[in-house]
């Protein structure tokens, strides 16, 4: 079995990536096709591709592929674009959590807030001044997720090398992948996975989005790193 | 815990970052 993995993009994410300044963030011009592969570019692409869409997308996220110690195939959060809903300036976005919960996911927030800081930041509020939604709740929770030898919605589409598009609550909640059951209750109505040569690409979205070739396409065009 | 992989880390840190931006502007 590989010790390291077999085929990580030629520049996954490095020491030098963290920090950085946050205007690089904010860029709306999705690289070159022909720039280099980083979690810099890999964050405007997957943004790119939401700013660009004709239709409202919640979040990408890329999970990117490697091997395990075991030598098993495993998919990792390579990077991930949340847009906010309370950005589109549309409705508020749905939550259907108890207090309790909310003080929970908050608490975690806040934890993790002080863990990335390296200090206590006890009294910096803002970052839980707004409830956690639930599909910032779902984003965040997929940073914890890797999925081994085609698991889950993402391992399916890299697997059978074919997109997956899941549109409609009742063909999420009905799904075998726990991912997108789970995507579900956290309110989404659509979910869609596109394979390429290193990972692959999920979307979600909380509207109701039929498949089109335009967004696959786009995705193959703008994570085609080979060339 | 502190063990956060560095890809994982700067998203994190990038989510949270926004987060606290949007609350501190509305």
């Amino acid at each position: 079995p590989a010790a390291q993995p077999l085929h990580q993009p030629q520049s996954s994410a490095s020491t030098s990536d963290y920090p950085r300044p946050p205007a690089a963030a904010q860029s709306q011009a999705p690289p070159p096709v022909s720039a280099p592969f980083n979690q810099e570019t890999l964050m405007q692409r997957l943004q790119a591709l939401i700013e660009g869409a004709r239709e409202s997308w919640t979040y990408a996220i890329f999970w990117q592929s490697s091997y395990d110690m075991s030598g098993a195939s495993v998919l990792g959060w390579g990077e991930g674009f949340y847009k906010d809903e309370r950005d589109k300036g549309k409705v508020k976005p749905k939550t259907t959590t108890s207090l309790v919960e909310q003080e929970y996911r908050k608490k975690v927030l806040r934890d993790l807030n002080s863990l990335i800081s390296g200090a206590d930041t006890s009294a910096d509020d803002a970052v839980v001044d707004q409830e956690v939604t639930d599909t910032e709740w779902f984003f965040l929770v997929s940073m914890t997720q890797n999925f081994v030898n085609g698991g889950g919605l993402p391992g399916q589409a890299f697997f059978q090398s074919n997109p997956v598009w899941v549109a409609g609550p009742d063909r999420l909640a009905a799904s075998s992948c726990e991912r997108a059951r789970q995507g579900q209750v956290f309110g989404l109505q659509t979910m869609v996975c596109v394979p390429t040569a290193n990972g692959v690409v999920e979307l979600g979205s909380t509207e109701l989005i039929f498949q089109t070739s335009d967004l696959v396409n786009k995705v193959r065009v703008l994570f085609d790193f080979n060339n | 815990h502190t063990a956060i992989p560095q890809a994982r880390k700067a998203s994190l840190a990038r989510f949270l970052g926004k987060r606290k931006e949007r609350v501190i502007n509305s």
